[in-house]
């Protein structure tokens, strides 16, 4: 995260390779399945032997026995619907819900959250000097209209994603960040309203942010979950 | 520090059985462990192989045979694992092969070997024992001899000549930096032996079998699962972690540089194959050269890897990371993914189309987007259906064609025959020019037990 602070973000997990190496974020839809995005798995057959989520904690790389830290192994991967470039990976165990570790909420199915409604990102990726990239970071932003967004990108946003504002100083997602959490606040709760995906630069100064917008998909990822 | 397990070969899940005339020659060993099984088959004279079974109960089967094929036979058994002495089951020669026990009984030029025990049509003073594996007219060393395991020959012209059986180094040679060798070096270029793979002494490593089941990490075999410059192993040698093999690299163009599997506007899979030219990380960071050391020195010369396409500063994955990456150009960022890359479809071409959400599409696809065979709607395997003829009768859930009975607004759908995958949606695309309608700013919406973030503990969990 660019121009993030440390935070809190319960429901933000940390995906991890075989050799117990962050790689890329996810968000918890449930106490069984994490939503990320597809551009962090090398394919919707990949073999996840080894591959966990870690939460619980603040830190990237907790120390041994830190209390709250939940690391679970994952068992399935379920890519999501083409052009969502989303996955649902699903735990091996259900992940404990407790103060540190919550689920956060799906928005209804095919919503567009409202212009100026707060929401943060949160990951432990790359800050580029910004933060520091031992604890969570957490980025603020408004969420931008997709027809405002289009000025700057041309028309290349679609109806599939969504934007938020710009910062002059530069604020975004970066690498590791990926598959995290756009979080919109919604009266006293947090709302799944986006996916991190890759962008051309992280935090350019003056550059919306895109991400995927996950109310299109609720649908999907119930049918999942149920199925 | 050795494990009497580095003897042997094991085979996963396979059992030996015995033929019925010699089924009475095997030795029980129940509750004993699988170290102890091996060392005990290593000093018995007539084991050679043991089936090692752990459910439901432990049992270490000693037996007098491996399989060959004429003596038992080799069967599928989950509860069973095989372990088979590899001098003979080998087809190769370690050194000089005074430890072959293979079942080669031909010269190199073609004649039969004369059987060990006879004295004619050349009188020799060699006699078969238990121990020295002068066994039928098998080629053997009994004297360490420079050309490797020979025999007598049942020509009178010719006293004896060398069978020619290859060294395990030469038998399989490398392309590129060997990551697909499976041949059956177990020492390291300084005559060490290995380590197990599936063991963790003398040395601890990250490289567990189960964790890595494409890298075939068999037995003590070299192999490479780290991309490192040739295969390798962890060595029995407490002092010595590890250590490179030596195993001849095959001669002529490597085999990998003639696949068509190259892509270069996007990447499949962890993007080994990615040969495009973008040369900056995500974050819009221009790479380092392969070919320089500065800012970053790294192992990853290009003349070492020279599979890898290690040109200029371009985005590539020479050692199986996730996604193609780079050395930055920034001193204080050693390394980046470059996921801006587009990963490759890897979706089939659509072979039809629907209206709307596809409710209503009565076609004949039966492929999902991936072009796996959908399954049966009335079928319960692989998967229990919960969506089938019984519970929507009228949505013409026939055969296994692509259908929508539940209005799933991503298109028709189906269970499908793959396992690992419960439901995936169809090789069919909406017709030109439709959208599913997006819905405006719905009335305010209540949640209750999600999103609930507690911010007063950040402040004591960072202290």
């Amino acid at each position: 995260i660019v121009g993030g602070t440390p935070g809190n973000s319960p429901w933000t997990v940390s995906l991890r390779d075989r050799k117990g190496k962050h790689f890329c974020g996810g968000s918890l839809v449930n106490s069984k399945w994490v939503i990320s995005t597809k551009q962090c798995f090398s394919s919707c057959y990949v073999d996840l032997t080894g591959y966990a989520a870690m939460m619980g904690t603040l830190f990237q790389n907790p120390k041994e026995g830190e209390p709250g830290k939940q690391t679970i192994p994952l068992n399935k991967i379920v890519c999501g619907p083409s052009e969502s470039h989303l996955v649902l990976l699903q735990l091996e165990t259900p992940a404990e819900f407790n103060e540190r570790v919550s689920q956060i909420c799906l928005p209804p199915e095919r919503y567009i959250v409202q212009e100026g409604t707060v929401c943060e990102i949160a990951g432990w990726g790359e800050t580029k000097g910004t933060g520091d990239e031992s604890v969570l970071n957490v980025a603020q932003m408004q969420v931008q209209s997709n027809s405002e967004c289009n000025k700057y990108f041309k028309g290349r946003v679609r109806d599939n994603e969504m934007c938020t504002t710009p910062f002059s100083g530069g604020v975004g997602a970066c690498e590791k960040d990926y598959g995290g959490p756009l979080a919109c606040q919604n009266s006293d709760c947090w709302v799944l309203e986006g996916v991190i995906i890759p962008m051309r630069r992280c935090g350019h100064p003056g550059q919306p942010n895109i991400f995927i917008r996950v109310s299109l998909y609720v649908d999907w990822i119930k049918k999942v979950m149920e199925m | 520090h050795r494990s009497a397990l580095n003897d042997f070969q094991r085979s996963e899940g396979r059992e030996l059985v015995l033929k019925s005339w010699n089924a009475d020659r095997l030795t029980l060993l129940p509750g004993i462990t699988l170290e102890e099984c091996a060392k005990r088959c290593s000093q018995s004279l007539d084991c050679r192989a043991f089936n090692y079974e752990f459910r439901p109960s432990v049992i270490c089967k000693h037996l007098p045979w491996v399989d060959d094929g004429d003596n038992a036979e080799v069967k599928r058994n989950v509860n069973c694992d095989l372990y088979e002495m590899k001098v003979y089951v080998r087809k190769c020669i370690v050194g000089k092969g005074e430890d072959y026990r293979g079942k080669v009984s031909k010269t190199q030029s073609g004649k039969t070997c004369q059987q060990w025990w006879s004295k004619f049509p050349h009188d020799h003073r060699w006699t078969p024992s238990p121990t020295n594996g002068l066994e039928l007219n098998y080629c053997r060393n009994p004297d360490g001899d420079r050309i490797g395991p020979w025999c007598y020959t049942t020509d009178p012209e010719r006293r004896y000549e060398s069978c020619n059986i290859p060294l395990c180094k030469d038998e399989v040679c490398i392309n590129c930096n060997g990551e697909d060798y499976r041949g059956q070096v177990d020492h390291t270029v300084n005559g060490r032996e290995c380590q197990r793979w599936d063991q963790q002494y003398p040395h601890q490593h990250i490289y567990q079998p189960e964790k890595y089941p494409d890298k075939s990490l068999d037995d003590n075999y070299c192999r490479n699962p780290d991309a490192s410059p040739v295969p390798w192993c962890y060595t029995t040698d407490p002092d010595v972690e590890r250590e490179n093999c030596d195993i001849r690299k095959c001669s002529g163009i490597p085999k990998r540089r003639l696949r068509p599997s190259y892509t270069t506007n996007c990447f499949r899979g962890r993007g080994e194959d990615y040969r495009g030219k973008v040369n900056e990380t995500t974050s819009g960071i221009a790479c380092q050269k392969w070919d320089a050391q500065f800012p970053h020195e790294h192992p990853f010369y290009p003349h070492t890897y020279e599979c890898k396409g290690l040109e200029e500063n371009y985005c590539r994955n020479p050692d199986g990371s996730e996604a193609p990456w780079c050395f930055t150009s920034l001193p204080e960022m050693r390394t980046a993914l470059c996921l801006q890359i587009k990963r490759c479809a890897d979706d089939i071409e659509a072979e039809d189309c629907y209206h709307e959400n596809g409710k209503n599409y009565r076609g004949i696809v039966r492929k999902t987007r991936k072009g796996i065979i959908c399954q049966k709607w009335s079928a319960n395997t692989p998967h229990q259906t919960k969506i089938n003829p019984k519970t929507h009768p009228d949505a013409n859930l026939t055969e296994n064609y692509c259908r929508n009975p539940d209005g799933d607004l991503h298109g028709p759908w189906c269970y499908t025959t793959d396992p690992k995958t419960e439901f995936d949606y169809c090789a069919i695309k909406q017709c030109a020019g439709e959208k599913v309608p997006i819905m405006r700013p719905a009335e305010p919406v209540v949640f209750n037990e999600c999103g609930k973030r507690d911010d007063r503990m950040l402040k004591s969990r960072l202290r």
